[in-house]
């Protein structure tokens, strides 16, 4: 699965994810992924939000609009409500993976379960962050 | 510079140091690079946030090392089932797909029926028919066949186990 969230000039926020699913999967399975509210989410009030991992969890979570209501309705800020989500109520159901997400005014998280998660961003003038692993 | 920012991922599973060599290592960050700075110039140029997160996911679909577009996991029969979506936070618009197969890029389709089409998401044949009306790029199956994932799904085919992308561990949920 790949995915991206951006905050434009203009004070805009957007999501998108993409995936091949999950290897001999049948049955037309379909994952989070394109699914809104549960893989791919965006909503200036609060953030936009793109997910990977283990869909079933994600969907039965409603992950990426989870993010978004902990934001709204409990006033978190987007570091608090991606950990709430990946890192306590995820772990809870079983479910591997992470997210990235962004919020308006510029804030930048991305949270993960799992051993790892290819992932970058890259905000103003800063240089590019690129990870793979975990310590990065 | 304006306030402008780009993250982005290519899956998230068991990979640990040892899990890749080094050729893989530098191969999957240059990728992940070019994806980052592409979608950033776009924003850094006064383009929009969804023109961002398209391009960046675009090229994601294009390189092999990524379960999506080119580097897309086989199913049970074989062939390529890919779903993807795109959202726009200021307008609360979104298009989406599941299960198509032979497109070049899902999100590109995903754009297309976000912005012509009264529905959200759309699924099989019927996804690929919008496609097939709207322009889209469609590519045979021998365009996302990847030897490395030839081998993934070799190793499971005749099992009911599927797999992450990125992970080791197995789950037999029919078994």
């Amino acid at each position: 699965t790949v995915g991206a969230v951006a905050l434009d000039a203009a004070g805009n926020i957007a999501a998108a994810t993409s995936t091949g699913g999950m290897t001999n999967k049948r049955y037309n399975r379909i994952g989070d992924t394109p699914i809104i509210g549960a893989g791919t989410y965006a909503n200036n009030a609060t953030c936009a939000v793109s997910c990977t991992g283990h869909g079933e969890y994600f969907m039965r979570a409603v992950v990426a609009y989870d993010v978004s209501c902990l934001m709204e309705y409990k006033g978190l800020s987007l570091q608090e409500a991606c950990e709430a989500v990946v890192n306590r109520k995820l772990v809870k159901f079983g479910g591997e993976g992470g997210l990235v997400a962004i919020a308006p005014n510029g804030d930048v998280a991305m949270p993960f379960n799992s051993e790892g998660m290819y992932r970058a961003k890259k905000a103003g003038e800063q240089q590019a962050f690129v990870a793979i692993y975990k310590d990065e | 510079m304006k306030n402008i920012a780009i993250a982005l991922h290519g899956g998230a599973g068991t990979i640990e140091k040892k899990s890749l060599s080094p050729e893989q290592d530098k191969a999957f960050r240059a990728a992940l690079k070019q994806a980052v700075e592409e979608g950033h110039q776009v924003l850094a140029r006064g383009g929009n946030a969804l023109d961002a997160v398209e391009l960046a996911v675009t090229l994601l679909e294009d390189s092999p090392l990524f379960n999506a577009g080119k580097g897309a996991v086989f199913t049970k029969e074989g062939k390529h089932e890919m779903d993807a979506a795109i959202m726009c936070g200021r307008t609360l618009e979104a298009g989406a797909v599941a299960g198509v197969r032979n497109i070049k890029n899902p999100i590109q389709l995903c754009r297309s029926i976000m912005e012509h089409s009264d529905h959200v998401m759309l699924s099989g044949y019927g996804a690929e028919e919008f496609a097939l009306n709207h322009g889209l790029d469609f590519a045979p199956e021998s365009y996302f066949f990847n030897k490395f994932r030839y081998e993934q799904w070799s190793e499971v085919r005749d099992t009911n186990i599927y797999q992450l992308d990125h992970t080791v561990h197995t789950d037999e949920k029919f078994g």
